[in-house]
C-alpha cells in the first residue's frame, strides 16, 4: 500500500512540475509529502513560486487566484496519471484574471484534441476559445431549458448584453 | 468514446423532457445565475454514481425530483439517460466493454405511495445494477469520484484543505 | 443574553428581508433560528425564493450565485444594524453572472453616499460603475507597487488589455 | 470620517514605502492574481487589530515583513499607518474621540536579534496601545471584526457554514 502510494505520488508529482512551469509562465512547483517515511502519517502540501516571486512564500500566503492555479495544476497532474475519456469543470476559472483564465482555457482547448472537455463558465475569454457552446436558462418559472441555436457570439453576447440591457433599463 | 447527450426527465429544475447534446473538443456551457447548469453536473453524477449526497447537493434522493417550480406540479418521478458513443477501435476492442456503437445508461427514481424512494437502473434499455454500471464506467475511466468531474467549488476547497486530506485525495488515485 | 440576541435578530431579519428583495429583483428572503425558545442551542438558516422559483427550494439546492446573494444580502443587513463609516469587500462578486454583479455594484455605488466603499474587483461591470479607481500591480519582481494615473478608461483596459496582449503574442 | 490613505513600509509584498490614497465615495481596486490586493486589505486589518493569524494569512507575524521578492534582502522591519479623515461636527464632536483633524494609527514590528518580533503602536505619533487603538475605534465603528471587513472568500463561506456557526456571527454583532 505505501509503496504504491509512492509511486502514485512520484508520477503525479513529475505531472505538477510540468502543468505548474507551462500555467505559470515559468515559475517553479512541487508536491511535498510531509513524511516520506509514513506518508500515511503526513499530509501533501503544494510548494509554489509564482514568477518573479520569492522562494521563501508559503503556500497559505499566496493569493486566491495563484491558489487556484496551484490547484488546478494538482487536477491536472491527476488526470494524465488516470486518463478519462471525458471531462467536465464547473465554474473553475472564477477567481482568476484575464491572463490566468485564458491560459486554463488553453490548456483545456489543446487536450480536447484527445478526451472531451465541458466546461461552465461566465467569463468571456473561456467562450471565446471554445469550439462549442451551449446555453442554459430560465423563464422565471424556475424551470431550466436549454437555449436553442446557440453559438459563439450569443454565448459572449449574454454575458455583455445582460450588461447592455441594463444600461438601458436604468 | 465520449458523452453524445445528456437527456433528463423531471430531474431538479427541468421541467419534462430536456436534451442536452454535447460534442467532441472543447464545449463552453453558460447561462445566468440559477439556471441550472450546475444542474446538469449533477445529472451526469446521478447516472455514474456520486460518492456523496453533497456531490448533488440534495440531502435526500427525492430532493432530486423537479418540485413544480412556481406553477407547476412537483414531480412523482425522474429519469436521467447518458448516451455515450462506443465506436470499436481498430483491434475490435471497445472502451465500454459492450458490443453496440451507442451505450444508454439510465437511471430513474420514482416516489412511492408510502413517500420513499425507489431507485432503476437501466443498460441500453435492460435492467441493470449501480455495480454494473460501476464495472463498466471505471475499466473505461469514466468514474464520479475522479477528478474528471470538478464541481463547482472544488478547485478553492483543494487549494485550503489541510494537508492531510491532500494526502488523501491521492490515496484514491493510487 | 438571550434577550439581546433576539432583538439583534428581529433588527437584522427585517434589513435581510428588504435588502434580499431589492438584490434580487423581487424575491423573497428571510432569517430562521432553528431554535427561538433557546437559541443557543440551534443554529440561524437564510431561507431564500429566488424570483420565479418554487417556495419549496432549499439553501443547499441553490446555485453558487444565488448563495451568495443570499449572503452578501445577509452582510448588507448586518451593516444597516451597525454602521461603519467605511467598507472594505475584497471580490464578493467572483462567482455572480453580469446581472447580479451589477446589483451589488450598484448597491454598493447608492450606499456610497454615506459611507466609504473600498472594493477589490476584476469585473468590468463593478468597475465601470465605481466613482474611483486605484491599479496594484508586480513587475515580476515580487514587489507590489501602485499604478500612478489610474483611472475607469485603464482599469476596464487592464482586464481586456491582458486578453488583447495575449491574443498578439500567441 | 473616511480612510484619506493607507501607508506601508517593507509589509508583505510592498517593498519600501508605498502610499495608496482613498476618495470617499466608491472605489474599486484592480490589477493581476497575485499583484498584492489582498496583502493592502491585511495592512488594514494588521492596524485595525485581527481576530486570528488567518485573516491575515500568515502562521507568525514576522511572515508579515517584506520577504525580498526575487532579488532583494528581507526586511527586519515593518511599518504601516492608516490615516483617516476627522473633521468636527455641527456639535463639535468628533467620530474619533480625538481633537484632530486627522487621526494616523500606525503599528511597527521589528524583528529582534534573538528572531523573535516585537510590535509598537503609536497614535499621531504619539506611543500608544493596541487596546487603546481597539477603543478608539469601536467607538467609532471601524472594528476589524464586523462585517464592514469582508476578506476574500468570506461571502462563499457565510454561505456554506453550519447553522450554528452562522448564528454564532449573529451573537458577535448583539
Ligand atoms: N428539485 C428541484 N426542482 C426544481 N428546482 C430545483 C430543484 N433543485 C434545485 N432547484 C433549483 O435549481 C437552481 C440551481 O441551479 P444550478 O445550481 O444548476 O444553477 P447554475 O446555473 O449552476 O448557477 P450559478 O451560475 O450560480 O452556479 C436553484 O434555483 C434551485 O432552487
Ligand atoms: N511577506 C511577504 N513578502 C513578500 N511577498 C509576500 C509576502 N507575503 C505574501 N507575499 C506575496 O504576495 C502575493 C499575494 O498577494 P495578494 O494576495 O494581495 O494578491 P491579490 O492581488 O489579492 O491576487 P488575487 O486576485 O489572486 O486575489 C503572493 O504572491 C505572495 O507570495
Ligand atoms: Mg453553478
Ligand atoms: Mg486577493
Amino acid at each position: 500500500r505505501k509503496k504504491r502510494l509512492l509511486t502514485v505520488f512520484k508520477e503525479v508529482n513529475k505531472n505538477f512540475k510540468n502543468v505548474y512551469r507551462l500555467l505559470s509562465d515559468g515559475g517553479r512547483g512541487e508536491l511535498k509529502l510531509e513524511n516520506l517515511d509514513n506518508p500515511f502519517k503526513g499530509g501533501l502540501e503544494m510548494w509554489c513560486q509564482p514568477k518573479g516571486k520569492s522562494s521563501r512564500a508559503k503556500l497559505n500566503g499566496l493569493s486566491g487566484g495563484e491558489k487556484s492555479m496551484a490547484a488546478l495544476s494538482l487536477i491536472f497532474a491527476i488526470q494524465d496519471h488516470d486518463p478519462s475519456p471525458f471531462y467536465y469543470f464547473d465554474e473553475v476559472d472564477q477567481n482568476l484574471d484575464a491572463f490566468n483564465a485564458e491560459r486554463i482555457a488553453r490548456l483545456c482547448k489543446a487536450r480536447a484534441n484527445s478526451a472531451q472537455f465541458l466546461m461552465v463558465t461566465l467569463r468571456k475569454v473561456s467562450l471565446e476559445l471554445a469550439d462549442h457552446h451551449i446555453g442554459i436558462t430560465h423563464a422565471g418559472d424556475g424551470c431550466s431549458r436549454r437555449i436553442a441555436d446557440f453559438n459563439r457570439e450569443r454565448a459572449i453576447e449574454l454575458g455583455e448584453k445582460e450588461e447592455e440591457h441594463r444600461k438601458k433599463a436604468l | 468514446m465520449y458523452l453524445k447527450r445528456l437527456e433528463m426527465e423531471n430531474f431538479k429544475s427541468f421541467k419534462g423532457e430536456v436534451v442536452v447534446p454535447y460534442e467532441r473538443g472543447f464545449t463552453a456551457i453558460t447561462g445566468p445565475n440559477g439556471s441550472g447548469k450546475s444542474n446538469c453536473g449533477d445529472a451526469i453524477q446521478f447516472v455514474l454514481g456520486y460518492k456523496s449526497a453533497k456531490d448533488v447537493r440534495a440531502s435526500n434522493v427525492l430532493d432530486l425530483l423537479f418540485n413544480g417550480g412556481k406553477n407547476n406540479k412537483p414531480a412523482k418521478y425522474c429519469k436521467v439517460t447518458l448516451v455515450f458513443d462506443n465506436p470499436e477501435d481498430p483491434d475490435g476492442s471497445r472502451r465500454l466493454k459492450i458490443d453496440a456503437d451507442e451505450v444508454h445508461f439510465t437511471r430513474a427514481v420514482r416516489k412511492t405511495r408510502s413517500g420513499s424512494a425507489s431507485s432503476n437502473y437501466y443498460l441500453n434499455g435492460e435492467p441493470s445494477s449501480q455495480r454494473q454500471f460501476k464495472l463498466l464506467l471505471s475499466s473505461a475511466n469514466a468514474r464520479a469520484d475522479g477528478y474528471n468531474i470538478v464541481l463547482q467549488g472544488m478547485v478553492t476547497e483543494l487549494a485550503t484543505m489541510t494537508g492531510i486530506s491532500r494526502r488523501k485525495v491521492l490515496e484514491e488515485v493510487a
